[in-house]
């Protein structure tokens, strides 16, 4: 089964602009 | 209690046939074994049918064209006996191979449709409790996957309804709650089904343990992300974390993919705080990652992760700067999404 991988790139990209 | 009934009748028979001599009773017994012989063959035939596909999927998760076309053949012969014997294996094993045909199909719907008759099916009988929850957790996936939330919120439920605290099926039903709140954003939902589960680490058995641990691991992220506001003081070490994971560690086109997932994401978490070391850790990787893509991530199953990671490598080829990282992961988040 795939994760919610979309909410994880997300928040990945998010916390890169922090 | 097929094979008592029939064992019973062949020892009743030969008494009152050989013994004692009584008409009446010998017919008895000789129709009761006769009867219960020929379901308990049936019972057997369709129960090899059943763990022919069985056997498959925990071997593999790939799919067995053959064993497909195979099953799909069996499936009239299948409903026939369901609808001739009325005994609560046979339609039991009966329901369970129609579903694991739609399954190996990826047919969520039609696994869905399978699973309501299988509901409506013993709905009315006697024995309800094991096929009730049975079909109903079986439709949780197919829910997710078809993003028809509130039904999958429902199904939990109801399976949670017809569990106890701290068996298997409580555990594996929280999980896939756990699951539900990361697919529907409700992620308060899944730090309330991973909070309870916690208590319950030490009585698993080493795999369910781990795959707890991971979602766990995915739920501390989203605390660290302001996604899911903890009800009570939460710390997570992610070495200690990586201890506890060896099963998993080692399957490699497996869950191994979450625990490096996991890896990359909570060094984002520490690059608040740490940045030089949080940034080395994840630039220290991203060889052993590429290597890992290459090398295991090669089958179409395998096509979001492969994706994904890939997508993650870009954050210390770019630099860790988010506008770089977003344009070298572009192509392949497009690829993901239409995946």
């Amino acid at each position: 089964e795939p994760a919610p991988y979309a909410v994880l790139w997300d928040r990945a990209l998010m916390l890169l602009e922090e | 209690f097929l094979d008592l009934i029939v064992l019973c009748a062949k020892k009743l028979k030969y008494h009152y046939g050989a013994i004692v001599g009584d008409r009446k009773q010998y017919r008895t017994y000789c129709e009761l074994f006769e009867r219960y012989n020929e379901m308990m063959v049936i019972s057997d035939r369709v129960e090899g049918y059943y763990l022919d596909i069985a056997f498959e999927f925990a071997q593999s998760k790939s799919i067995n064209e053959e064993l497909l076309e195979k099953s799909k053949k069996r499936i009239p012969e299948v409903e026939a006996y369901i609808r001739e014997y009325d005994n609560y294996w046979i339609h039991m094993l009966g329901f369970n191979i129609f579903g694991l045909v739609k399954q190996m199909e990826s047919d969520y719907r039609g696994l869905l449709e399978v699973c309501q008759q299988a509901i409506e099916h013993f709905g009315n009988g006697s024995v309800k409790r094991g096929p009730l929850f049975n079909f109903t957790y079986k439709q949780i996936p197919c829910f997710l996957q078809l993003e028809m939330y509130s039904e999958a919120r429902q199904a939990i439920h109801t399976c949670l309804r017809l569990t106890l605290e701290g068996t298997y099926n409580w555990i594996i039903t929280l999980e896939y709650q756990v699951m539900y709140g990361f697919h529907s954003g409700d992620f308060q939902a899944a730090y309330e089904a991973i909070k309870p589960i916690r208590g319950y680490l030490d009585k698993m058995d080493p795999a369910t343990r781990e795959q707890c641990l991971i979602l766990d691991a995915y739920v501390h992220f989203f605390i660290g992300t302001g996604d899911i506001i903890p009800t009570q003081p939460e710390v997570f070490r992610p070495a200690r974390f990586m201890n506890e994971v060896p099963i998993f560690s080692k399957d490699k086109a497996g869950h191994h993919i979450n625990i490096l997932i996991l890896q990359i994401l909570h060094s984002l978490l520490k690059r608040r705080t740490q940045p030089t070391l949080a940034e080395n850790e994840i630039t220290t990787r991203r060889s052993a990652l590429e290597m890992y893509v290459s090398r295991h991530l090669r089958g179409e199953y395998l096509k979001w992760a492969r994706l994904f990671l890939r997508m993650l490598i870009q954050i210390p080829a770019g630099y860790f700067n988010p506008v770089n990282v977003r344009m070298k992961a572009a192509k392949d988040a497009e690829l993901l999404k239409n995946a």
